[in-house]
């Protein structure tokens, strides 16, 4: 009598979140842009033997956004999920996985991330400051702003912008813009910068040093702005990460 | 002479009887939420 077949993978189970674990990796490891995201749950799992200790697998994961941008070296553990209450952004990703004598390994990924909608959010908090579009007017008015201050008063290499990562307006109590942009060190001192900015490019890769901004500013009732910036120091990158170029937008992002 | 029972009569009979406090496992997916549902 043939061996019955095993029983169905439970999404709970250790050799599920295993899995899970090599796919959410991955899948940081070939994000470009924004922010780490950690496993929140997995929705479903799909085993596909193709012979002895041979499986293919299919993954449908729940992930949520963390407070680390996609190149900061925190390690992914220590990266805090973001709350709800700030603006909480989900990711839905299917995964085909392999698993080879034991060694599992990402055969392909596709993920949709999205920002959770504002009602939900107004409905538990009605004052919390809902994620703006990171091409609104007033976003890149404060991180050029809040660039230029720092570049202004650095005695290290200028900064120039890579991406902006988030950004928040509200305008109860006072009216606040908050950003959260990653830069990268250029070949110029910032003093250098005030002769000839034109000049200043971007390290190479083997010298990249890049970095992590957060500015607040707040503009009535009087105009104040803080500016804090944090850089990495220089990672050994990993080869299949170019170098950021745009901007990424939070109305959901898809990558393959 | 065969007769055919009423499904639900047969389900009735069919149906094993489960020990008091039988607990279904959860099913197996979807799994657990780490952090919260959105």
């Amino acid at each position: 009598v043939p061996a019955a077949p095993p029983a169905p993978l439970g999404c709970d189970d250790p050799e599920s979140v295993a899995a899970a674990e090599v796919a959410v990796n991955y899948i940081n490891g070939h994000s470009h842009h924004g922010y780490k995201f950690a496993l929140n749950g997995i929705k479903d799992i799909r085993v596909v033997p193709q012979g002895p200790n041979n499986d293919i697998m299919f993954l449908e994961l729940d992930l949520l956004e963390t407070t680390c941008h996609i190149l900061s070296p925190t390690p992914l553990e220590n990266c805090t999920v973001r709350s709800f209450a700030e603006h909480a952004v989900e990711g839905d990703c299917d995964v085909k996985m392999q698993k080879v004598d034991g060694t599992l390994s990402v055969l392909a990924s596709k993920c949709h991330s999205h920002a959770d909608s504002s009602e939900d959010i107004l409905k538990v908090c009605p004052e919390c400051p809902l994620l703006a579009r990171l091409n609104n007017t007033e976003v890149l008015e404060v991180v050029s702003a809040a660039l230029n201050d720092y570049n202004s008063k650095t005695t290290d290499s200028y900064l120039r912008l890579l991406e902006i990562g988030r950004a928040k307006i509200q305008y109860h109590p006072a009216h606040t813009v908050v950003t959260e942009f990653a830069v990268g060190a250029t070949n110029c001192s910032a003093k250098e910068a005030k002769a000839d900015v034109g000049a200043c490019q971007l390290l190479p890769e083997d010298q990249s040093n890049f970095g992590f901004c957060t500015a607040v500013m707040v503009k009535l009732p009087s105009q104040d702005l803080q500016v804090d910036c944090q850089l990495y120091g220089h990672q050994v990158p990993a080869p299949h990460i170019p170098l950021l170029s745009r901007v990424s937008y939070p109305t959901g992002q898809d990558t393959s | 002479s065969v007769t055919k029972r009423p499904v639900a009569e047969a389900a009735q009979h069919d149906k094993v009887p489960r020990p008091v406090g039988f607990v279904p496992p959860p099913p197996p997916c979807p799994g657990k939420i780490r952090h919260f549902d959105i």
